[in-house]
This record gives C-alpha cells, sequence and structure tokens, in this order.
C-alpha cells in the first residue's frame, strides 16, 4: 500500500494514485477520473473532472507537475482538488463554480520526471525520454509545445535542462495533453499551469514580445487575482507577459494554449523567492496553497462571468 | 542505481550589474556542472537579473573565488543542499 496521503505534505506518485481513486469513490457525483494518456514510461496520465457531468458547460483545464523538482506544483493540485470538493455546497463561490462550470485537473503532468524527483534524483526537472545519439535523459516538456518551437537557439542540445525535444509536441506527455484539450476546445475557456518558484504571474507571450490583443484584460485580472492571493498572508506577487517579466521563452504550454484560442491563460510560479526554492519545506504546503486557491477561485469567477 | 545525494553543494544568488558581470557566469556555466534554478538556463542571465544556481561541492570554492576576483558579490542562500532536501520534510503529522 503506499501509505497515508496527506494535503499537509508532499506526496509520491503511487499516494497520489491512490488519492485520485479515492477522490472519485468519495465523491462520484462530481468527480470523475479520465486517463488521457501514458508516459514515456507508461504510466498513466490521469486528468480529475471536477463539476457535474455536463460536457458542454464551461470548463477551466489546470494542470501541474510539468517540471518534476516542483514539487509544490501537484501539491497545488490536489489541494485545489481537496477544496472544491469540500466546500462545495459549503463555500458561496465555489459552489456556485462547479454549479456552473467543470474544472480539469491534471495532478501530475511529467509523472515519469516526478517519480525520478522522488527516487533518483530531486534536482530533476525534464521528463525521462531516452533521447537518440546521446546519453543525456529527458525533454523540457514546457519547451516543447508547438509555438515558435525552434526559433531560440540554446535548446536544441539534449544535455541542457531546457532542451524542447526532437520535434514539436515529441513527447507522450506533452501529445495527450494538447490532444485533450484540443478535443474539448468548445469547453476550455481558460487554462492555468502552475509551477514554482519566484511568486510571479505569467501572462502570454514568452516567443515574443508582442502583447496579445486582450492584453490589457489579462492584466487586470491577473492585477485582482494577486491582490486577492496576498490578502491571506501578504505574500506579494508581480506579474506580467513572460517575455519581459522573466526571459523570452520558446514551446511553452501557456503561449500554445492562448494561440490555440484559450483567450485566457495563466502561469503562476509558486513560493518561494529563493530562501527555499525549489526545496520549500512541507510546513508551508498549506499556506500557499491557501492563499493561491483565492487568485485561481477569481480567474474562474472572472471566466465565469465575462466570457461566453 | 542509488539516488544522487547533494552533499555540501551550495546554492549561490548572484545579481549582475552589467553584460560583463553576465557573460561571467555564461562563461562559468560553459566549464562548470552549473544547475541553474533561477533562471532556467545559463543563456537566460542577464544584466541586474537575479540569478539563482547550484554548485557542486568540488566545484564552490573556484565558484566562489571566480566571483571574488570579479569584485561580484553572491549569497549563499543553501549551504548544504542535502541538509535541506531533508528538511523539507519538517511536517510529521497529518
Amino acid at each position: 500500500t503506499p501509505g497515508r496521503h496527506s494535503y499537509a505534505k508532499y506526496n509520491n506518485w503511487d499516494k497520489i494514485v491512490s488519492w485520485t481513486e479515492k477522490m472519485v469513490h468519495k465523491h462520484p457525483e462530481m468527480v470523475s477520473r479520465i486517463k488521457i494518456g501514458t508516459t514515456v514510461e507508461d504510466n498513466p496520465l490521469y486528468v480529475l473532472k471536477i463539476g457535474k457531468k455536463d460536457e458542454r458547460r464551461k470548463a477551466i483545464f489546470m494542470d501541474c507537475g510539468i517540471h518534476a523538482r516542483e514539487w509544490i506544483s501537484p501539491a497545488f493540485c490536489q489541494w485545489f482538488v481537496y477544496q472544491a470538493t469540500k466546500t462545495y455546497g459549503k463555500n458561496k463561490i465555489m459552489t456556485k463554480l462547479l454549479d456552473q462550470m467543470n474544472f480539469y485537473v491534471l495532478p501530475v503532468f511529467n509523472v515519469d520526471g516526478y517519480i525520478w524527483s522522488w527516487t533518483q534524483n530531486r534536482m530533476w526537472r525534464k521528463n525521462r525520454s531516452k533521447n537518440q545519439n546521446s546519453k543525456c535523459f529527458g525533454t523540457d516538456l514546457n519547451r516543447n509545445f508547438n509555438v515558435s518551437w525552434n526559433s531560440f537557439p540554446n535548446t536544441e542540445n539534449p544535455c541542457t535542462e531546457t532542451y524542447r525535444g526532437p520535434a514539436p509536441e515529441s513527447e507522450k506527455e506533452t501529445k495527450a495533453v494538447t490532444d485533450f484539450i484540443r478535443n474539448h476546445l468548445n469547453s476550455i475557456t481558460a487554462y492555468i499551469t502552475i509551477h514554482s518558484y519566484s511568486q510571479v504571474l505569467l501572462l502570454p507571450y514568452g516567443y515574443t514580445a508582442e502583447l496579445p490583443p486582450n492584453h490589457k484584460e489579462l492584466a487586470k485580472i491577473a492585477k485582482i487575482s494577486t491582490d486577492a492571493l496576498s490578502t491571506r498572508y501578504e505574500t506579494r506577487y508581480i506579474y506580467g507577459p513572460i517575455a519581459s517579466t522573466i526571459y523570452p521563452t520558446s514551446g511553452s504550454s501557456l503561449d500554445w494554449a492562448y494561440n490555440l484560442g484559450i483567450k485566457h491563460t495563466f502561469a503562476f510560479e509558486l513560493r518561494d523567492k529563493g530562501k527555499f526554492g525549489f526545496l520549500l519545506p512541507q510546513s508551508q504546503i498549506k499556506p500557499t496553497c491557501k492563499e493561491t486557491m483565492l487568485a485561481v477561485k477569481f480567474i474562474a469567477k472572472y471566466i465565469l462571468k465575462h466570457t461566453s | 542505481i542509488a539516488p544522487v545525494r547533494f552533499d555540501r553543494e551550495k546554492v549561490l544568488r548572484v545579481k549582475p550589474q552589467d553584460e560583463k558581470q553576465a557573460n561571467l557566469i555564461k562563461d562559468l556555466a560553459q566549464t562548470n556542472q552549473l544547475d541553474f534554478w533561477y533562471p532556467d538556463a545559463a543563456h537566460h542571465v542577464a544584466p541586474n537579473m537575479t540569478v539563482d544556481f547550484r554548485v557542486s561541492e568540488g566545484e564552490s570554492q573556484s565558484i566562489q573565488s571566480a566571483l571574488d576576483q570579479n569584485q561580484m558579490h553572491y549569497e549563499i542562500l543553501i549551504h548544504n543542499l542535502q541538509e535541506e532536501i531533508e528538511k523539507q520534510f519538517d511536517v510529521k503529522e497529518d
């Protein structure tokens, strides 16, 4: 048996799988588990659908754990599902959200990398693809999306941490997610991806300095949601387009989702600002998740109210 | 395969003040096994950017000397990475 799952601790992959089963069993009217594909090492990719069963409703897709060592990210996705199921019927906002929209939550995108970071190398980032003609493993899944994929240098070496892969969507994990989102494009109206660290809320674009047409709207949403986040513990976030707020990047999931037609896309870089970095202590899981919930719920409320 | 250990590895923080200092970091990355925590990779390093990177026990002395010789201020965020890895599990109860 995988041992006991805890929202206040980091859970390994076996515990997370067992937890997904438990959530479906405990809340069958609200939670279903969808296997959207398998990884390079043949592990399942599970999305939890939260909300009533109607496929035609607006939906938000949220993924966690693209980069293996960012452990607070999957912890947040688990917390989100927990809060959604626990507070439905009790919290006015959550009840309204789940009565009118669905959430697709991918608790761990890079399963193989996550397992590797638990069992072999806590500092691992990429997936676990074997690269042809190289002794180095892994592709950076957040450079593997088909958006300006090969336009930047320095992403072509398999031995670097930002290797883009041999082709756009070459990785099974990337393909499973892109296929799922494409197949549900008529309902998905927002995309959220969770990373760490540095306390930033990122907007498109990363591959160009140009701003998307609705940049002002996205910035307004980002401002209000980061303000909401800070109300809990005064945690400060900055926000802005990837290219100007951190640095230009190619092949990111955020840009891909935006260009696909999902016009409200957000990437969170959670706590902290470097004191612990990827090694955020477990004692900070709950406060990090609680404050981030405020931001995500605001975004969801906005989407519900302002999108068709 | 035995899991990788990070005994006495450090995480350093620098803030290059100009192109020369940014290039120094990039050069150090070419000749040493630096793991960039922020930004994701050496080629993103730019002036006035906060840069965090992990350095092995064996290379930390030479890296710190190179930074000192170039009057580049640095901060040691983590002195012993393996200890911090173990400390992250600081919640015992559910």
